[in-house]
């Protein structure tokens, strides 16, 4: 449609952007409270203390409330309130990065930039925001065969993290079941398992993440 | 937009029918994962164990596991395979009824049919099936915040039910806190805090069914 081709234009010309800057985006999906902002907020951390310039942009149809959560990592965080739509789109993006620039963060400042998408497993597939990686986001208290529903979404990423694994005994949660439908919808996929609560997992997912800079640059 | 006006002129040719017919329409609607099909089996098994005659149709963008799943309780159920579309729409449900009447149950065989919609916070709100009544699910395990960031959704529900309640504890859940956020949001609700896992509060939900659809013949 009009729509898409507009925002893939768009998109590729922030990607070229981010290129030139040195910026590394990550586009990070799931459905609605998986745990993205947890994790994000100790991610954001632990790249800071590794001596990385990050930062943050978070979508979400009503509230401010992720980005105050991300901040709290000392990390600049802006918050895109879309009102009805169910996903980000670039657009919304390129005027964020316009506010950070305000407050003092030009993208030349930053080496890693997160979107932190709205809450969806759908729409998000489709809508390229200029990022370099992609992750989704799976919660071992939502089943085992959500890979296998969401089959569009989980074909457009690079990294599927299975998060809130401190309760996943709590809640049954069958690990080896979730992995095998994972490798039988997405076979390239890098899996990582973590817990924002203890931090289980989290150095193993900023590693990867800064290898991927690495080759990137 | 002229989708949403055909799908309302459906919808209320189907209310009419199920008020003809006396068949007690339940929407379902939940992010990905939130116990639908979980809660729905027992619910289903309760009210046939009262002598209900009950149905089911779910909507996934793939797989059957649910209609299998709902299909244990021993009602009759069918699944919507939606493909791409991320909510249910009331022609897809018009059509299925008419598979569902190919499997011997035609709408005056039934007291109450239950639809599980897709799992998503944002188009069902838009999309009217012609129900009588709709639930909305909200984990303990998404935090507290999703009726302050759904609100469209929640200003469509009579009924909320706050789902997987036994491990309410051990995920910290703030119950007060949610229970005000859903109040402010939707002052009008009937709460309902459930376990599809012990069993615990289904009975008060399934007496509140049972006294609006008394009402409602
Ligand atoms: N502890 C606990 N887990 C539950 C409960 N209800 C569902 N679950 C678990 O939550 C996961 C998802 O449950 P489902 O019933 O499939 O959720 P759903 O809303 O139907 O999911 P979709 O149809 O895919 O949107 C499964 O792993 C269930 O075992 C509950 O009451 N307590
Ligand atoms: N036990 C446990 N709970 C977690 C973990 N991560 C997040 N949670 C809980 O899950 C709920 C949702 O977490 P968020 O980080 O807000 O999830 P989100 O994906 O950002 O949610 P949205 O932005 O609204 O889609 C909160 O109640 C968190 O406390 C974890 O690693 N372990
Ligand atoms: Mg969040
Ligand atoms: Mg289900
Ligand atoms: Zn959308
Ligand atoms: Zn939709």
């Amino acid at each position: 449609t009009q729509i898409l081709k507009k925002n893939d234009e768009l998109a590729r010309a922030m990607r070229a952007e981010f290129r030139a800057k040195g910026v590394y985006v990550i586009n990070v999906v799931s459905s609605p409270g998986a745990g993205k902002t947890e994790l994000l907020t100790r991610v954001l951390r632990e790249l800071r203390a590794r001596g990385l310039r990050v930062a943050a942009v978070v979508g979400d149809l009503a509230t401010e409330n992720d980005a105050d959560r991300l901040g709290a990592s000392g990390a600049p965080a802006r918050q895109i309130v879309t009102g009805t739509v169910c996903h980000l789109e670039a657009d919304m993006v390129a005027r964020s990065l316009e506010g950070l620039a305000l407050d003092g963060w030009a993208l030349g400042d930053l080496d890693v930039l997160f979107i932190e998408n709205v809450g969806n497993l759908v729409c998000p597939a489709s809508f390229d925001l200029g990022e370099e990686c992609r992750w989704l986001l799976f919660p071992c208290t939502e089943g085992e065969d959500k890979p296998l529903k969401y089959p569009t979404l989980i074909n457009t990423v690079d990294v599927v993290v299975l998060s809130k694994m401190d309760i996943a005994q709590a809640v049954g949660f069958a690990r080896t079941t979730a992995l095998e439908n994972i490798a039988s919808m997405r076979p390239g996929a890098s899996v990582f398992e973590t817990s924002a609560k203890t931090g289980a997992g989290v150095d193993a997912l900023v590693d990867d993440l800064v290898r991927r800079r690495d080759a990137f640059r």
